[in-house]
């Protein structure tokens, strides 16, 4: 799986995930990725987020909208709504991780597998790239 | 710091120990080059969706990763795509599912959001509404890769009933899930 959140200019964001799903998958099976609210959510007042992981149990806990509520509702930042919302995912016995960004220009990149594939690029053009934990 | 962009290329099983320097190197190349694809968006003034399916396409069109042409095989030996998209700014979204000829499936999510009434368009049908649009269509061999072929048979050698995770752990098979310990994508 891969995902993207950008912000641009004007202070729009925007999220996208893109997916192959799970090797030797039947029956037509779809994880969260193209779930709304589930794998991708984007909300100009909260964040954009895109996850990655064991998509049934994105899907259960509507991870990437709960992220989007959590900071609408209860008022807490990106990387507190963000871990809430991944530890939940762990408890369940998921797994997996996600990336995040606010309108401010704070990310986030959760997960609680070994490693998972990332970066990030700044307003001034620096780019940070990561694989393991 | 104050970021524009942030990507993931999937989450797993992924330890240094097992990656050559080679194949690191690959994926950091990638990373970087979807980044830079982006940050080329965003600095011309256009706009975060734009930024977004940029980005995207470059790791679709990347056979590291599992979306679009390194995308894993089904029980079935197809390639079956999904992919989302959402405006921060209005609320829309798009989103297809289960789809095997489209190039670039954030593309075909994009066009669902902008194209037509709808939220999600899933299988042939959102085949044919990406054809109708006008985006580039391919053969589903154009998605085969070796890799990814050798992947589904060992994991139907291994068990045929089980699908596997790129993000398993010994957890994930107290679900019935398989965890082969290794990473597609």
């Amino acid at each position: 799986t891969v995902g993207c959140v950008a912000l641009d200019k004007a202070g729009n964001l925007a999220a996208g995930t893109s997916t192959g799903g799970m090797t030797n998958k039947k029956y037509g099976r779809v994880g969260d990725a193209p779930i709304i609210g589930a794998g991708t959510y984007c909300n100009n007042q909260t964040a954009g987020v895109s996850c990655t992981g064991w998509g049934e149990f994105y899907i259960r806990n509507v991870v990437a909208k709960t992220i989007s509520d959590l900071m609408e509702y209860k008022g807490l930042s990106l990387a507190e709504a963000s871990k809430i919302a991944i530890d939940k995912v762990d408890k369940m016995g998921g797994n997996g991780g996600l990336i995040a960004l606010d309108k401010q220009g704070n990310m986030t990149m959760p997960f609680n597998t070994e490693g998972m594939y990332r970066g990030a690029i700044t307003a001034d053009g620096k780019i940070e790239v990561s694989i393991y934990k | 710091k104050k970021y524009v962009m942030v990507i993931h290329g999937g989450a797993g099983t992924i330890l240094k120990k097992n990656m050559s320097a080679e194949k690191e190197a690959a994926y950091i190349a990638v990373l970087t080059q979807a980044l830079q694809a982006g940050y080329a968006e965003i600095k011309a003034g256009k706009t975060s969706l734009d930024a977004v399916e940029a980005t995207i396409r470059v790791l679709e069109n990347d056979p590291h990763f599992n979306a679009g042409k390194g995308a894993v095989f089904t029980h079935d030996g197809r390639n079956e795509l999904d992919a989302a998209i959402m405006d921060g700014k209005t609320l829309m979204a798009g989103a297809v599912a289960g789809v095997t000829t489209i190039k670039n499936p954030i593309s075909a999510a994009r066009a669902v959001m902008e194209k037509s009434e709808h939220v999600m368009l899933v299988g042939a049908g959102a085949d044919l509404f990406a054809k109708e649009v006008g985006l580039e269509i391919v053969d589903p061999k154009y998605f085969w890769t070796k890799e990814r072929w050798e992947g589904l048979q060992k994991a139907i050698k291994e068990d045929s009933t089980k699908a596997v995770l790129d993000h398993g752990s010994k957890k994930s098979e107290l679900f019935g899930v398989k965890n082969l310990d290794y990473k597609f994508g």
